[in-house]
């Protein structure tokens, strides 16, 4: 099973249409694995990023230096699957009985 | 059916046999079909809601088509069974299945659906093999013959959006196509998706308006007040391309493109905190509002032939 220790998602709330743009040419650079789970496409919809841990300094970076406002939705991804991992036993450990 | 617990995500075995012990129950009104297998040969079902006939008008409900997205699953379940015991009592949804069928895929991806269970959670696509390359998968909601291969799709396989070799390359979709294409008497096509609180109609592969856009529109208006009526969670309507982006080959471009006027796909909530991840407790609140969105569709669609 993937782990994402320390991945985070980001959620960005665009403002203009510039930001669109720069977010658009940060999704196709393939060296930073960035899985936007929402896209940059209007500034009515918030923008979703799981960001890699080893991928979180440069995408803060390139977020502040161009002073695109953002908000971290999940602080470390892994704790949330893990949490639903337990869920997910819990409830087969009660279907078995 | 009385110990399933509709308020928790579950594997694909435990869906499956859940989908035995309704049939079980409601033998007069829920069938389950094998349309096919998946890439890696697993069953796909759909659950039949029919009270006699054939090829009576229909209504086709499809969820879990991004593997990840696993509240549409659940959802769909729970809505399943809220049909099954609402048929017969209460009169909208008696009067429904009494003059229409409803056909319920609940994990549209199997392969995909399995996968994130065991391997890894943010698997989006189908599992099927990209020869001459080391990524697998395409992304099933890019693969119809609807504007295929067109923007907002991508030809790398690396990507969560690669559109695959062809139009219908993949069995999971290959086989909802044939079941729709032989049945030839669909009057509405919803597809369930994860998340941003959306409801949106075609077309996605452009971004001109459909002939009928302002019938779907409203109608699409009036789902969501209803579905806003339990909770207050608020959605946006309109077509794909407006309200999210060009997306090429989707599959109710598809649906719509070969006649079935009524063409709906929802992306359910996230209340802002979680996206697709969405916790076991919001199930059932998420189920609830939604059967109230797909309720008033199906009751348009059953008030409307065409």
């Amino acid at each position: 099973r993937k782990v994402f220790m320390g991945d985070q998602v980001l959620r960005i709330n665009v403002e203009s249409e510039e930001h669109i743009h720069l977010l658009k040419e940060f999704e196709d650079d393939q060296r930073w694995e960035l899985d936007f789970w929402t896209h940059p496409v209007s500034t009515e919809l918030p923008i979703d990023i799981h960001v890699p841990y080893s991928s979180l300094h440069v995408t803060k970076d390139f977020l502040q230096d161009n002073k695109i406002p953002f908000s971290v939705m999940i602080n470390n991804l892994q704790d949330l699957l893990d949490e639903e991992q337990e869920d997910l036993q819990i409830n087969n450990i009660k279907e078995c009985n | 059916a009385k110990s399933f617990d509709f308020g928790a995500y579950h594997t694909l075995e435990a869906i499956y046999s859940w989908m035995d012990t309704l049939v079980s129950d409601y033998p007069n009104l829920v069938s389950k079909m094998l349309i096919g297998t998946s890439y890696e040969n697993r069953p796909m079902y759909v659950l039949k809601f029919s009270t006699g006939g054939t090829k009576r008008p229909a209504i086709w409900v499809d969820a879990g088509i991004h593997s990840r997205e696993w509240v549409s699953s659940a959802s769909t379940v729970w809505m399943a069974n809220k049909m099954a015991t609402d048929y017969g009592v209460d009169s909208s949804v008696t009067s429904l299945l009494d003059q229409m069928d409803v056909y319920l895929m609940i994990v549209n991806n199997p392969d995909g659906y399995v996968y994130t269970h065991t391997n890894d959670r943010m698997w989006r696509k189908t599992r099927s093999k990209n020869p001459g390359s080391v990524c697998r998968g395409v992304d099933p909601n890019r693969n119809w013959d609807a504007g295929f291969s067109g923007p907002g799709a991508s030809n790398n396989p690396c990507s969560e959006s690669y559109h695959g070799p062809h139009a219908h390359s993949e069995i999971e979709v290959k086989n909802v196509v044939d079941l729709v294409r032989s049945h030839g008497n669909f009057k509405a096509f919803i597809s369930i998706h994860a998340y941003s609180q959306l409801l949106m109609y075609p077309y996605g592969y452009v971004c001109t308006s459909i002939p009928h856009q302002a019938e779907l529109d409203s109608v699409g208006r009036s789902a969501v007040q209803a579905l806003s009526s339990l909770y207050g969670t608020s959605y946006k309507v309109g077509s794909i391309c407006k309200i999210i982006y060009q997306a090429s080959g989707g599959s109710i471009d598809w649906s719509y493109d070969i006649g079935i006027k009524y063409s709906f796909a929802f992306e359910l909530r996230d209340t802002g905190r979680y996206g697709f991840l969405l916790p076991a407790s919001q199930i059932i609140p998420t189920a609830s509002e939604t059967w109230l969105g797909l309720k008033y569709i199906m009751e348009y669609v059953r008030d409307h032939p065409y």
